[in-house]
């Protein structure tokens, strides 16, 4: 795992507010589609650290604040068509998380048929990563490593994942390091 | 989930004709010295991701040379990959996987640092 220079990391308090930007989204997901993968995503994270995530309807007050844009988006850092660059997201406590509008996004696999598919889930989880002061991981296993294949999908996290964030915020108090590596196993059997 | 082999990405990306790196397959095997049309656009990859420093003339050549021989090994090392030094298959496959756009590297006034400060215990 590794960390942005000066390990940036929220201390604003143990819960952060998220919302979903009403005006750049996507149309042929459901809101509640995406609304129900962000919130998984954000559940992984705060399973193991003592941060909680609250979803918000006031988007601009919002701590984390999470769209889909197209190309150039005023960032400095233009989106790219379908595939090559997927997401980015910015380091503490900037909280803005910006997802690629011309992927074809995909919340389950048995219904998008596209070769180019790209699974929702794995990106948001991977750039809330970044949004808590995570950086890119070496381990390939990894939710932070950066790369996700087509119709590819990484959502659980990994002990290296676990590690660092748990080394900016600490742990939660309900998380069971025998049972998390129990089911890493069986992830990685699987 | 492992990166794709060679033939599955560019079986996978060729169903997106608009795909932007797409063309990076065309540089498998190319050899240190060659000069390879497009290599350029190769450089600006690895120039985005934090792993080759923007030449003084603010632009990239087509040429494979020592600099590039020397941001891909950085790439393959901070990526878990073969240290091969070589546009090989595995490299190629990882280079052209769609990924997140924060670098993998933080440069600091330009000069990128090797690790990003990691912590391991």
């Amino acid at each position: 795992y590794a960390f942005f220079n000066g390990q940036p990391r929220w201390i604003r308090g143990s819960t952060l507010t998220y919302a979903l930007s009403p005006d750049y989204t996507i149309e042929y997901l459901t809101s509640s589609e995406i609304r129900n993968v962000v919130r998984r995503s954000f559940s992984r994270w705060s399973a193991v650290i003592p941060l909680n995530f609250t979803e918000s309807l006031d988007y601009e007050s919002s701590d984390i604040r999470i769209g889909f844009y197209q190309g150039d988006h005023g960032d400095g850092e233009a989106f790219d068509g379908v595939l090559g660059v997927l997401a980015h997201a910015f380091s503490p406590e900037n909280g803005r998380l910006h997802l690629d509008a011309a992927e074809r996004w995909a919340v389950d696999f048995e219904k998008e048929k596209s070769k180019v598919a790209v699974d929702l889930e794995s990106v948001v989880t991977h750039e809330i990563g970044h949004v808590l002061g995570l950086a890119h991981s070496a381990v390939k296993e990894a939710v932070m490593y950066p790369s996700l294949s087509p119709r590819g999908k990484k959502v659980e996290l990994r002990m290296d994942d676990v590690e660092g964030v748990q080394a900016l915020y600490g742990s939660n108090p309900n998380f069971k390091l025998d049972s998390f590596l129990e089911s890493e196993k069986s992830t990685n059997t699987g | 989930t492992t990166p794709l082999d060679f033939t599955t990405a560019t079986a996978a990306f060729d169903a997106s004709n608009n795909y932007v790196w797409r063309n990076f397959a065309r540089f498998l095997d190319a050899g240190k010295g060659s000069e390879v049309t497009g290599m350029s656009e190769l450089k600006k990859y690895l120039n985005r991701f934090g792993y080759l420093p923007v030449s003084p003339e603010n632009n990239f050549s087509d040429f494979v040379d020592d600099q590039f021989v020397s941001a891909l090994i950085l790439y393959q090392k901070r990526l878990g990959l073969s240290v091969t030094g070589k546009l090989d298959s595995e490299t190629i496959a990882s280079i052209m996987s769609p990924r997140c756009g924060m670098s993998d590297l933080i440069k600091i006034n330009d000069a990128t640092t090797s690790t990003i400060h990691s912590t391991r215990r």
